[in-house]
């Protein structure tokens, strides 16, 4: 692919293609390479090489953001994973718990998904299997009522972290996201704003929706992170580039199969390298 | 909207009368900018854009007195050209049981649209039958049964067994007994770079002979949308495509990636959660939609 050592406008349009098909977005990526030219031009770069170093190095700075912890070490901690249908919050909050469980936390989980078919029952199936309580219930019940009753639960208990698991819904419903703004208005009623936590959670196989995606759930609640996952497919994931340059919200996880053990930190690094790779 | 878009463009630039190649190729920008931005391939965008070129630098629109009105116009026409006529008509086997298979990605909405397809063909008189041959996701099942237990369908599903063959050969069996004509699949979310699923997937479609494999693609796919019905076509065989989530703001480029590169229809769309929300696919509508 880098073979012409010259820059000339095939090389251009050939990264345009590369951050294309990667989902970065024909916009996210004209704003790139318009500053990679200037770049290249103020250090009179020649090499092809040189030039996908400078890429590389920009994108890793669009996706480093800066982030405090997530967990504070003294205090319940509530996370709250929202997002669109069938992007992987249930399976994403089972991780977690995993990933949680194992550095010696106390976790319990809120099924506040009370619509979906056996979505409460994917959640305690979760449960069973890592050996952590699921607060429920029943289906068709007020989701916010389930989180109430989590968080004294979760006090009751001493517990470390209440993991709270959202029903899927499309950004662009208006009353599905007035829902989610009640869920947070009863979190924040029963805890300070450093205790609670917001992620969206974005599949790797969505292009520019994902944008917008971002957007109205950004605007409805404040997005604390971003959880990228199925990033196991071919898909690369290039849409976080987009919503991080936009947005500015880390991303903090990325989810890499169906297993309990599927989930990683972001790193910034290795994704761009994978995404030119 | 492309259309007030491309009104713009010819206004500014004073088309009147003869155009330009110049003015082609900023109508082209314009236009290859509203496809990526909808998710289409690039590939695909590329190959279109280069076909509209060749039909709008030739004589219909050189001489035409309202130049953007006749690109807007090739433009469309090749749009639906490539969506595919109006391919709807669902079919059904000589001898029934007819049977439907749907695979698909991870949550790209298989188990809600076998239940709504199961729904839409109680509707038309059929008498439907659900397999739930998902074994491996948490409560696969219970969500199968829980969604045909609403709609007063017939279900078979085996907690207990680990192997798909047996289970879909199960329900086929049952399915007959039961007087049955149309027996709908649903099968667990795969990868199609997941070796022994598509394998498993194959095993499936041998133990079945369904009528027909429809592949479930979310409508916000983006540029992957093609690696993977590719994949999914040569690796399984498809005969055509359920496009889900369309009750968002997702323009939906992935269906006509897809829809140019398999050749394959799209048979419905689903427009929400509800069991009533599959509809039937119309070209036009959809070409529309992804312009923008
Ligand atoms: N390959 C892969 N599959 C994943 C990943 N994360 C989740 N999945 C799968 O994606 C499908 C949907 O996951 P869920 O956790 O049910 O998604 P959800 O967002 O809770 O879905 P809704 O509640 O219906 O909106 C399941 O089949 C998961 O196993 C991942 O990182 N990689
Ligand atoms: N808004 C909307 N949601 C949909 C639509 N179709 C399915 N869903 C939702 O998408 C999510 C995933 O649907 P499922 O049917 O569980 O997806 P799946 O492909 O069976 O998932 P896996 O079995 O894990 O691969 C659920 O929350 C569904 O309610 C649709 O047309 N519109
Ligand atoms: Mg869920
Ligand atoms: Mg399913």
């Amino acid at each position: 692919l880098f073979g012409a050592s010259s820059i000339d406008e095939s090389f251009w349009d050939e990264m345009e293609e590369i951050l294309i098909r990667a989902d970065v977005g024909i916009h996210a990526t004209t704003q790139i390479i318009d500053k990679l030219k200037m770049r290249a031009k103020e250090r009179n770069a020649k090499e092809a090489e040189e030039i996908k170093e400078l890429f590389k190095s920009e994108m890793v700075e669009i996706l480093t953001v800066e982030n405090g912890n997530f967990i504070n070490e003294d205090s319940l901690n509530v996370l709250l994973l929202v997002g669109v249908n069938g992007v992987g919050k249930t399976t994403t909050i089972a991780k977690m718990a995993y990933k949680f469980i194992g550095s010696d936390k106390k976790v319990l989980l809120a099924a506040a998904d009370t619509f979906r078919a056996a979505a409460i029952e994917q959640l305690q199936e979760w449960g069973k299997r890592l050996g952590a309580d699921v607060v429920r219930h029943q289906r068709g019940g007020d989701p916010a009522a389930v989180v109430f009753d989590a968080i004294s639960a979760a006090r009751a208990r001493n517990m470390d972290i209440l993991l709270v698991d959202t029903a899927g819904r499309l950004h662009t419903n208006v009353n599905l996201m007035e829902e989610l703004k009640k869920i947070k208005r009863v979190v924040l009623k029963e805890l300070h704003v450093d205790s609670v936590k917001i992620g969206l959670v974005v599949d790797a196989t969505s292009g520019q929706n994902a944008i917008s995606q971002a957007r109205l759930f950004n605007d409805a609640l404040g997005l604390d992170f971003v959880v990228l996952t199925k990033l196991d497919g071919t898909a690369k994931g290039g849409i976080v580039v987009a919503i991080e340059d936009e947005f500015k919200i880390p991303i903090w996880l990325i989810g890499t199969g169906e297993g309990l053990d599927d989930l990683r930190h972001f790193n910034p690094q290795k994704f761009v390298e994978a995404l030119f790779g | 909207s492309l259309s007030s878009k491309l009104q713009n463009i010819f206004s500014k630039l004073k088309a009147y009368g003869k155009l330009g190649e110049k003015q082609v190729e900023e109508v082209l920008r314009e236009i290859r900018l509203a496809l990526l931005e909808a998710d289409v391939n690039f590939k695909v965008v590329k190959d279109f854009i280069s076909n509209i070129k060749e039909r709008a630098v030739g004589v219909e629109v050189m001489e035409s007195l309202t130049p953007a009105q006749q690109v807007v116009k090739i433009v469309n026409e090749e749009l639906t050209k490539l969506m595919g006529g109006v391919s709807n008509k669902v079919t059904f086997a000589s001898k029934p049981p007819t049977i439907f298979m749907l695979v698909g990605l991870q949550g790209s909405g298989k188990t809600t649209s076998s239940a709504k397809f199961a729904n839409y063909l109680k509707n038309m008189g059929k008498k439907p039958f659900l397999v739930a041959a998902d074994i491996y996701r948490p409560a696969a099942i219970e969500q199968l049964e829980s969604l045909a237990n609403e709609l007063g369908v017939s279900i078979y599903s085996d907690k207990k067994s680990g192997a798909c063959k047996e289970i879909v050969r199960a329900g086929i069996k049952q399915a007959i007994r039961e007087g049955s004509d149309v027996v709908v699949v649903d099968t667990a979310g795969r990868l199609h770079i997941d070796e022994e699923m598509m394998k498993e997937a194959r095993e499936v479609k041998e133990a079945t002979s369904p009528h027909q494999v429809l592949l479930v693609v979310d409508a916000m796919t983006g540029q992957d949308a093609i690696n993977v019905a590719e994949s999914f076509k040569e690796k399984l065989g498809f005969d055509g495509i359920i496009l889900t989530k369309l009750d968002g703001d997702a323009r939906g480029g992935a269906a006509l990636s897809i829809r140019a590169v398999t050749k394959k229809p799209i048979k419905f769309i689903s427009m929400g959660e509800k069991l009533d929300s599959l509809e039937v696919f119309y070209p036009d509508r959809m070409a529309n939609r992804i312009l923008g």
